[in-house]
């Protein structure tokens, strides 16, 4: 599809298309392409391959980011809190980053905060027994900020290397559930010591333009630092992802690729852009 | 919204007379971008604008309507058309027991849609059964079991090392012998390009032959529906779509694009995590959405 051929209108027709159907959005699918057609022009480029080359350079620099010096870090102790919609991969992704804790030596605790879904803190308990790792639970229907006020002083209390607070999927419509997450972070903040807390949003690489919504009002509520991008191993593109950097800032740390514990890589800005253009 | 935006492009339309190519042009792109900022898949879009434009274009400019309005009104005609104008309800075989199987990617919310159907069933006062047949995910039988327990629904599953298709057989067998007419079976998430988990499903209807087969679909699924419904529809012909989620801010253009693109209907919505938060689809409700 982009072989070597003419730089006319059917090419930029063929590399809107790319870039909606990846979830990219309309917006900033045009701005993307109006600075492509800016250096086109200015470099005088005449051969396709090389507009490619401009495209991927273009997407990279997007998704670039400069991680803070927290996260070099390697002797901080952390608690990491992770949100999102519902079904996007919270429970899941909290198993696999205790799993790369752990293979680093990390002592890790988890929190199982969804206090209100069925099965959810014995969904979070499995995979504790799976990792060999402790989980701080309290009955289903209980305060979930209850469970983490009594995580956050276990791992202090133990010193904990990383702490993992599992939280209930919740639109970002429903002002009351982000009130309660808010309610949470506070909790957390107030009570981590010498912790570093992390926010992270999980977010469905299968999402479309609303995922734009739900990284503006997770953000909004509780200011986050980080993307996880999970079922990467599925046809959809994830480009949702760039639109967000595009106007938060936010940028993704992870990718989830599958159903297992071992199946989260870093994110890799190069690789992400060369399986989106395609 | 996207009314008053083609009001605003028509609103220098100075004669009365016919729309012209030009006139409709400005007015198509509004159009393609609230669809495609609703998620309407790329191509869907550009056959429905194309059929739009043929339309619009040498229209008479009514005496009744503006041009915006009849644009608008040939965009919603176009819309409910291509999303079914009639409910589409769900089937029942014609004679009892009435099997469905819901299917579809993980975390859709099929599990919490199999205990809201029966829930739903219930209360039009047939008897449901559920069947937990997700032994991958942890916990997803006990999940399905407490929601069956909370709403006193009759349940059947078995030990997690026990293959699907065995316990959908037991539990088939579970039903009868407890005289419930409707049968609703609980799968595990899985993309469509797992062959292996594909496969799975494909026995599962050959060996037991479900009456219907519902797609369980995120309303917030972008550009990937297509690919999703299709592939689903080759290897299972399903019948009809349950679209979840729609209680949040998604506009739900996948809805459009897997109808366009499978021409199988969206049968129910979810509006909530309640039991009671499953719903009737109403296309013309959708259409409205989807343009903004
Ligand atoms: N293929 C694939 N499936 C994933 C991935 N991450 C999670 N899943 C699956 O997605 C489904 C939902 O995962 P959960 O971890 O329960 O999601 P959640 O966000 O905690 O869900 P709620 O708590 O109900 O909001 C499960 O079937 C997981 O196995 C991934 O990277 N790839
Ligand atoms: N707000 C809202 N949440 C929903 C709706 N339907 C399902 N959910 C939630 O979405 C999450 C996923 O639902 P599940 O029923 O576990 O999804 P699933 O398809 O069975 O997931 P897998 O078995 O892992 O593939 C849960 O947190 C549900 O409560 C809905 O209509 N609205
Ligand atoms: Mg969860
Ligand atoms: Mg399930």
């Amino acid at each position: 599809l982009l072989s070597i051929r003419k730089i006319d209108e059917e090419l930029w027709d063929d590399i809107e298309a790319i870039l909606i159907q990846a979830d990219i959005g309309i917006q900033s699918t045009m701005r993307i392409i109006d600075n492509l057609k800016d250096r086109v022009a200015m470099q005088k480029i005449n051969e396709s391959e090389q507009v490619i080359e401009l495209l991927k350079e273009e997407l990279v620099d997007i998704l670039r980011f400069e991680s803070p010096q927290t996260l070099h870090d390697t002797t901080a102790r952390r608690v990491i809190l992770v949100v999102g919609v519902n079904g996007t991969g919270k429970t899941t992704t909290i198993a696999k980053l205790a799993r790369r804790y752990v293979n680093a030596g990390k002592s890790v605790l988890l929190a199982a905060a969804d206090t209100f879904r069925a099965a959810a803190i014995e969904q979070l308990d499995i995979w504790a027994k799976r990792l060999n790792v402790d989980i701080i639970k309290h009955e289903r229907g209980s305060d979930p900020a209850a469970v983490v006020y009594d995580a956050i002083h276990a791992a202090n209390a133990r010193k904990t290397d990383i702490l993992l607070i599992d939280t209930a999927g919740r639109l970002h419509t429903y002002v009351n559930l982000m009130e309660e997450l808010k309610k949470i972070k506070r909790i957390a903040d107030r009570e981590k010591g010498n912790a570093q807390l992390e926010t992270l949003l999980v977010i469905d690489a299968t999402t479309g333009q609303n995922g734009i919504a739900q990284a503006r009002l997770f953000d909004e509520a509780l200011k986050v630092d980080g993307i996880i991008l999970t079922k990467l191993d599925g046809t959809a593109k994830g480009g949702i992802v760039l639109a967000i950097q595009d106007e938060l800032k936010i940028p993704v740390r992870y990718v989830g690729v599958g159903e297992g514990m071992e199946d989260l890589h870093e994110f890799n800005p190069k690789e992400f852009v060369e399986a989106l253009v395609g | 919204n996207l009314s008053s935006k083609l009001q605003d492009i028509f609103a220098k339309l100075k004669s009365r007379g016919k729309l012209t190519e030009k006139d409709v042009d400005a007015a198509m792109r509004e159009v393609r971008l609230a669809l495609l900022e609703a998620d309407v898949n790329f191509k869907v879009v550009k056959d429905f604008i194309a059929k739009v434009r043929e339309r619009a274009v040498g229209v008479e400019v009514l005496e009744s309507l503006t041009p915006a309005q009849q644009v608008i009104k040939i965009v919603n005609e176009e819309l409910t058309r291509l999303m079914g104008s009639t409910e589409s309800k769900l089937s029942f075989a014609p004679r009892p027991p009435t099997i469905i199987m819901l299917v579809g990617l993980q975390g859709s919310g099929k599990t919490t849609a199999a205990a809201k159907l029966a829930y739903n069933l219930k209360t039009h006062g047939r008897r449901p059964f559920l069947i937990g047949a997700d032994v991958y995910r942890p916990a997803a039988i006990d999940q399905l079991k407490v929601l069956a327990n909370e709403n006193r629904i009759p349940f059947y599953s078995d030990d997690p090392t026990t293959p699907p298709l065995k316990i959908v057989k037991a539990g088939i067998k579970a039903a009868n012998q407890d005289g419930s007419d409707v049968i609703i079976i609980d799968t595990a998430g899985r993309l469509h390009v797992d062959a292996e988990m594909m496969g799975e499903l494909e026995e599962i209807k050959s060996e037991v032959r479900p009456h219907q087969i519902l797609l369980v679909v995120d309303a917030m699924t972008g550009q990937d529906a297509v690919n999703v419904a299709q592939e689903f529809r080759n290897r299972l012909d399903f019948d009809g779509v349950i679209m979840t989620k729609l209680d949040g801010d998604a506009r739900g253009g996948a809805a459009l694009s897997i109808k366009a693109v499978t021409e199988r209907p969206i049968k129910l919505v979810s509006v909530g995590e309640k039991i009671d938060s499953l719903e009737p689809f109403h296309p013309d409700r959708m259409a409205s959405r989807i343009l903004g």
